[in-house]
């Protein structure tokens, strides 16, 4: 029933039911939570599918109700230190702190996504702060700069909001951001492949979606002629396995950091192995 | 050549926007991770005949891969017998504090020793159920094989041992015990 804390140059708060509660750097103090949430995919009209993100409803419904957490804590030599969640659905996810790096890294595990129910869904992950970050966020564009996106604007011309949760979905290639100048703050979060992105739609202010996985049932009639709805091994929908690593550093330093640790997530070591010793 | 111009080429296939996007069809799809596994397996031979010209007096061994490192499954590590782990990094840059993950299996210990025999702190860390459940995954490990590398030069190779042995030795990896507990939302 108590809190507890991972901890190293950064610190990671967790409350009593195993949630990530707060992030500690440079004797700053941010309140953070995580969570995997679903749209459903709309069942008339056009639907989501492989080429366009149409939800029936411009809201998100929270996966998982329960959770079990073990910690594990390596005293000895301070190699690992990290929180295993269980989820009681088809999620799971361990969260680590390296005692030598910058960041804390979120290995995650989504599916088979259930769709008895007949409703294609769209998983995201949800990194909620109190980072003031004047709805906007910024986005890779394919290893080119950052780009600022801002909630509800496009620069070029006056946009009329038709579809206000994918009409402020982005590509995230590789990192997205959100920073608060009054903080002198910037989290980014490194993604280990292509995905969407954008501010939560229900807290635009210090929150960061990433849809991470998808099983639709409706074609979106833009030429694929056939669902999103990959079988997997077993017949039953696919299963990920992905990465998101959560950097949280001064403005200044920021890009300092996430320019390499990209190259270093997508160039990772070559691992073989022989039996000669 | 001709191996690394398969990749090439693969990797030519795979700049179609479709592939890009992932708005190809199902069956294409599977031909595209199939044309892409083909062709990283010719890269791997590669390596593999790298190291040999690199090193040709301590291994003529061709050198095995694991492909399913991302689900935690590595078959060369968790059949209980003791290997040379080869790192290479393919980065301008040196890596620092890289933290390496091996699937063993239970009921033996392991130890890490580097280049010099020197032994490394080692940890044992149970894979979670959620990952060991993974539709598809054909896997005898329930633990990863954690240590610590201190540095990798740029475009460096580095080599480790890990040793298997059925006794518990002074410098074993320690198992971590995970404190468990109920949440709710």
């Amino acid at each position: 029933g108590q809190r507890f804390q991972l901890k190293d140059g950064l610190i990671i708060e967790f409350d009593s039911n195993g949630k990530i509660a707060t992030m500690i750097r440079n004797n700053q103090s941010i309140s953070i939570s995580n969570e995997f949430r679903l749209f459903h995919g709309a069942d008339i009209g056009r639907h989501s599918g492989a080429y366009i993100f149409r939800p029936s409803e411009q809201k998100t419904f929270p996966v998982t109700e329960k959770m079990e957490a073990t910690l594990y804590v390596d005293q000895k030599f301070g190699i690992v230190q990290e929180v295993h969640q269980q989820f009681d659905s088809f999620v799971g996810q361990i969260i680590r702190l390296d005692k030598q790096g910058d960041y804390v890294e979120f290995d995650f595990v989504v599916g088979p996504i259930p769709v008895d129910d007949l409703i294609g869904k769209e998983i995201i992950t949800r990194y909620s702060t109190n980072l003031a970050n004047d709805e906007t966020f910024f986005t890779d564009s394919n290893g080119r700069q950052m780009l600022r996106r801002r909630w509800n604007y496009r620069p070029s011309w006056k946009y009329e909001i038709e579809e206000p949760v994918s009409g402020n979905y982005y590509p995230v290639n590789s990192r997205i951001a959100i920073r608060d100048d009054r903080k002198s703050l910037q989290m980014t979060i490194m993604t280990d492949r292509s995905q969407g992105g954008s501010l939560s739609p229900e807290q635009i202010n210090g929150s960061v979606d990433l849809m991470v996985h998808r099983r639709l049932l409706h074609d979106d009639y833009f030429g694929v002629d056939e669902p999103l709805n990959e079988p997997g091994v077993d017949g039953h929908g696919l299963v990920i396995r992905g990465r998101h690593l959560l950097l949280l550093d001064t403005l200044e330093k920021a890009a300092e950091k996430h320019r390499p640790l990209a190259q270093e997530m997508f160039m990772e070591p070559i691992i073989s192995f022989t039996s000669s010793m | 050549e001709m191996n690394i111009t398969r990749l090439r080429e693969a990797m030519g296939v795979m700049q179609h926007h479709d592939a890009v996007t992932g708005t190809e069809k199902q069956h294409v799809a599977f031909n595209y991770a199939k044309m892409l596994d083909s062709a990283m397996q010719q890269c791997r031979h590669v390596i593999s005949e790298s190291y040999r010209k690199l090193f040709p007096t301590q291994t003529k061994e061709q050198h095995e891969f694991c492909p399913y490192l991302n689900i935690s499954s590595c078959p060369s590590t968790e059949m209980g017998e003791s290997r040379t782990i080869h790192l290479y990094n393919p980065l301008g840059h040196r890596l620092v504090n890289r933290t390496i993950r091996v699937p063993v299996k239970d009921g033996y210990y392991y130890q890490v020793r580097d280049q010099n025999d020197h032994s490394i702190p080692a940890v044992l860390i149970s894979i979670p159920e959620f990952v060991r459940k993974i539709p598809g995954r054909k896997s005898v490990a329930t633990k990863e094989l954690v240590f610590r590398v201190p540095i990798i030069e740029s475009l460096g190779i580095r080599r480790f041992h890990m040793i298997a042995t059925k006794e518990k030795q002074q410098d074993s990896a320690v198992e971590i015990q995970g404190e468990k507990f109920v949440g709710h939302k």
